[in-house]
């Protein structure tokens, strides 16, 4: 059990503090906007409105007691970097921040901020990743251009096994969870006959992944 | 190779229209402010300046030959949904679109759009699964409460095994990969002696997980 301080009750910083909340955590959070307080106030653990240019108001907030300090503010990046700033000179442990441009990132960064967000051209990529490969539900990358992907096997695929219908594969890709309805197989063999209802995780190289996805919907 | 259609060219829409095209596919940029049109034209397959609440305006740009069209219309909720409204009476096969509020994801929903994403609320919460789970490079959940995470050993680890470190866990998980440089092995054995420079990717229930994570950092 940790304690955060979120700065910046938007979409993004709300949803972050509700989230550390659900897991356990204490959650301190701060807005100017005094809307954006009340909406989270009886969750959580300390609400303050306050305009966090203010050094002086920041102090009274004990946010260096926090593990992390997430200062969410997007637009306005003046506020944004005077936040870091202060939070800074008040000793605050670790800081991570949300960056709305490239140069504002580049700010942040040399104000050594731990971890810089950008949750929009994240989502941008993970959306675009999404069109591109419809059958994949999930997928995370591993480095070195290998993925694990979650793909849900085609129903006319019933009867036949993961042998049958990729025997050049093989070698260049691992069948690692196999999901049927309820039941969880770990390692599964690949000359297990498919039902049709399953979702497959397979870790293999983007390449073999490429050649293999369609063969399977 | 497909061919998407993407309007509103802010961070979100201009991430996934480059990212599209990185990815191979030919993507039509549509948005009413010039500046944003003129910083894709380059890249995008087909740009078009046009206010998209204009039925006649958007149905010039041919985008029921996209095989998806992305709203990435976010602040100006009536844009958004007129935008839908129009594409729908013009044909498109499949809409996305990005929803700022649980009543406008509601009306989205409604208006049959296939996939609602909320960029700020879904990075929300990454970044608590993040400050929750510092030593977890990655993480994509796999249904049931089951996770599939990435964990960086620790050096001091050197020369354990993971049956030597997690004995009484071993049942719990699933030890799919381990990296070590430039070497992926698959399902590698437990027995396996550690160097402490490994990144290790497991699949387990959520619980198992929790148990686990702490003593391998
Ligand atoms: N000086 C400040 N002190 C405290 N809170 C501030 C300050 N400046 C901005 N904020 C708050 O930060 C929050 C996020 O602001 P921002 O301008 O990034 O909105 P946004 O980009 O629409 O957020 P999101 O995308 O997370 O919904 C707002 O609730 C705003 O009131
Ligand atoms: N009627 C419209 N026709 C065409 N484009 C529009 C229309 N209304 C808004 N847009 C464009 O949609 C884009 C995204 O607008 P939005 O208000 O969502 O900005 P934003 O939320 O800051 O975007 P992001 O978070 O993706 O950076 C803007 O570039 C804007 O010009």
């Amino acid at each position: 059990m940790a304690q955060f301080g979120v700065i910046g009750l938007g979409r993004f910083g709300a949803r972050t503090s509700l989230e550390l909340l659900d897991l356990g955590h204490e959650v301190i959070g701060v807005d100017s906007d005094e809307k954006s307080v009340d909406a989270l106030a009886e969750y959580l653990t300390h609400a303050a409105i306050a305009d966090v240019t203010d050094e002086k108001a920041l102090k009274e907030l004990s946010l260096e007691e926090c593990d992390v300090v997430l200062v969410a503010i997007g637009e306005d990046l003046q506020a944004s970097l005077l936040c870091v700033l202060h939070l800074k000179s008040i000793g605050v442990k670790e800081i991570w921040a949300k960056a709305t441009s490239k140069e504002h990132h580049q700010i942040l960064s040399k104000l050594g901020v731990k971890r810089i967000i950008h949750p929009e051209e994240e989502m941008g990529i993970r959306v675009a990743q999404a069109l591109n490969y419809p059958m994949v539900n999930e997928y995370m990358s591993l480095g070195h251009n290998w993925y694990c992907v979650e793909i849900d096997v085609n129903e006319d695929l019933n009867g036949k096994s993961i042998e049958d219908i990729l025997p050049d594969d093989l070698e260049h890709f691992h069948l690692l969870l196999l999901k049927r309805r309820d039941e969880v197989t770990a390692n599964p063999s690949t000359s297990v006959k498919l039902e049709g209802n399953e979702t497959l995780v397979i870790a293999g190289s983007l390449k073999a992944l490429k050649s293999m996805a369609p063969k399977l919907q």
